[in-house]
């Protein structure tokens, strides 16, 4: 996973 | 968004309110584990930090303002409130025990070594035990009022649903978190008892209660 790792989900 | 996801979330929500609404209807929070509350508030102020740095939709931020809300709203109604009524003999489980490993664990296996990932990752690991010392809680007490067992069932109905959405999207968008799916699969597995009981029991119109 590269930086700023983005979650999109609750 | 797929359906599955969606209809997670919606079932995520309508337990949480379910419980607000229980609390206030009956002025009572008899039953209702303080500890799990208090963990639950954790998870969604650690997890939902990124409100304030990463937008994603119009849908993600009105959700996670909703839970962070509803959280803070079930805590100030039993630790405040309705402190009165709070069953705090049967609420004996020991937070420490949760959040201390599950610090740790947050440090030493995450995505990115950064403040927000690791509270991010914490997040994800204190969910996934959270209801523990609600669950131990009946275990203590022996019974369930019907709509905690409600709440239980449509907590747990939303991370099985959970679970699907990460089937689907790693077949149609190539996507896992591999963190989350662990975490959510532990969380769903301590919910697999309960969910018997209430099958058998609460669908049959009977109250939940344990073998003795």
């Amino acid at each position: 996973h590269a930086h700023g790792h983005k979650h999109d989900e609750l | 968004m797929n359906i599955f996801r969606l209809v997670g979330d919606l079932s995520h929500l309508l337990a949480i309110l379910l419980l607000l609404w229980k609390i206030w209807k009956t002025r009572s929070c008899a039953g209702v584990s303080g500890k799990s509350q208090i963990m639950f508030g954790l998870v969604y102020i650690t997890r939902y930090l990124d409100l304030f740095t990463n937008f994603i939709s119009i849908y993600n931020t009105t959700m996670k303002a909703i839970f962070i809300a509803v959280a803070i709203a079930t805590i100030y109604l039993i630790y405040f409130k309705f402190k009165a009524t709070y069953d705090s003999n049967h609420d004996t489980f020991r937070m420490e025990f949760l959040i201390v490993p599950v610090g740790g664990l947050a440090f030493l296996v995450n995505h990115d070594f950064t403040a927000l990932e690791i509270l991010w990752t914490f997040s994800i690991y204190l969910e996934s035990v959270a209801i523990l010392p609600q669950l131990f809680m009946i275990s203590k007490t022996g019974e369930a009022e019907t709509i905690t067992s409600h709440y239980l069932f449509a907590l747990g109905s939303y991370r099985a649903l959970y679970i699907v959405n990460w089937v689907y999207r790693y077949y149609f968008e190539g996507f896992f978190d591999l963190i989350a799916i662990v975490a959510g699969c532990v969380q769903t597995i301590l919910y697999c008892d309960f969910f018997y009981l209430y099958v058998t029991k609460v669908m049959h119109g009977k109250k939940l209660s344990l073998p003795a």
